[in-house]
């Protein structure tokens, strides 16, 4: 799965998400990814975000919903996506991750399994990594 | 406001090749930063990033896909707007390169929010979205992880790798 989430300088944001699924899935299957609050969600009021890993508890959680949830009642984007994942994996044993930017521009990029690929943009730095508390700078 | 692009290129245990995973992420946010940068929108720097994600055969999404019980491709994709919570997303469709792009046309050119399976294909045909082969989304990478798992039935195999896309 990959995605992206975006601010622009008139402070729209924007969410997109794409998959192949898993190997050797049931013809028809359908996980988390295009689902609207599950694989991504944006909302100008309060952040974007968009979601990876197993899709069937990324579901059940509704995780970007959620995150943004938790970003409405006060959290920054990166206690929000702890929150989330920590909640999808004591309640359904889901492991995944979550980019989220919020409205304000305050991004994070978290997951709960060994790794996820990530990278971020912003005032001509570019951010990187893949395995936790990895966070690579270069100036564009 | 300062503009902001985040990418990710999927969450797992293992990356099939952890430089090259961190790289082309790099790429796809700046492909996203560029269209800003051109004066593009939010919107348009979300999908850029995603194409350049699914047309990079490292990644699970386009080319490169994981592949189903058949052997065949079959891809969903989302995209939402911040600014009017529009959506449009698709499901399980076949034979494109792009579905981020499919998913914004159906946001953008219906008033549904999602299209699933053969009227996602016939909507990308409408559309004029090109076809393309099953061949040319699968990659040596994605057989060779179909025929790991080819003894097992779908969701027998409980590894964290087989539940995360």
């Amino acid at each position: 799965t990959v995605g992206a989430v975006v601010l622009d300088s008139k402070g729209d944001l924007a969410s997109a998400t794409s998959t192949g699924g898993i190997v050797k899935k049931m013809v028809g299957r359908v996980g988390d990814t295009p689902m609207i609050g599950c694989g991504g969600f944006a909302d100008n009021l309060v952040g974007a975000a968009s979601a990876t890993g197993h899709g069937e508890a990324i579901m059940k959680v509704t995780l970007s919903r959620l995150v943004i949830f938790h970003m409405e009642q006060g959290m920054s984007p990166s206690q929000a996506a702890d929150t989330a994942l920590e909640y999808m994996n004591t309640r359904v044993k889901g492991k995944g991750g979550i980019i989220v930017i919020s409205k304000s521009g305050e991004w994070t990029a978290k997951c709960n399994t060994k790794r996820m690929a990530w990278a971020t943009v912003k005032d001509g730095i570019l951010h990187y990594g893949s395995q936790h508390g990895e966070h690579n700078t270069k100036p564009l | 406001m300062v503009p902001v692009v985040v990418v990710h290129g999927g969450a797992g245990t293992a990356l099939t090749c952890e430089e090259l995973c961190k790289l082309g992420v790099q790429e796809a946010a700046l492909a996203g930063y560029h269209v800003l940068q051109q004066g593009g929108s939010a919107l348009d720097a979300a999908e850029a990033a995603v194409i350049h994600l699914e047309n990079n055969p490292i990644y699970n999404a386009g080319c490169g896909s994981a592949l189903n019980e058949l052997k065949d491709v079959e891809m969903d994709a989302l995209i939402v707007d911040g600014r009017t919570l529009d959506c449009g997303a698709v499901a399980a469709v076949r034979r494109i390169a792009n579905p981020i792009t499919l998913s914004r046309l159906v946001m953008e050119k219906t008033n549904h929010v999602c299209l699933a399976g053969e009227g996602a294909s016939k909507f990308a045909k409408a559309m004029g979205i090109k076809e393309v082969s099953e061949e040319s989304l699968r990659t040596e990478y994605s057989i060779k992880m179909w025929e790991k798992t080819r003894h097992f039935n779908e969701g027998s195999d409980q590894s964290e790798e087989s539940k995360s896309g």
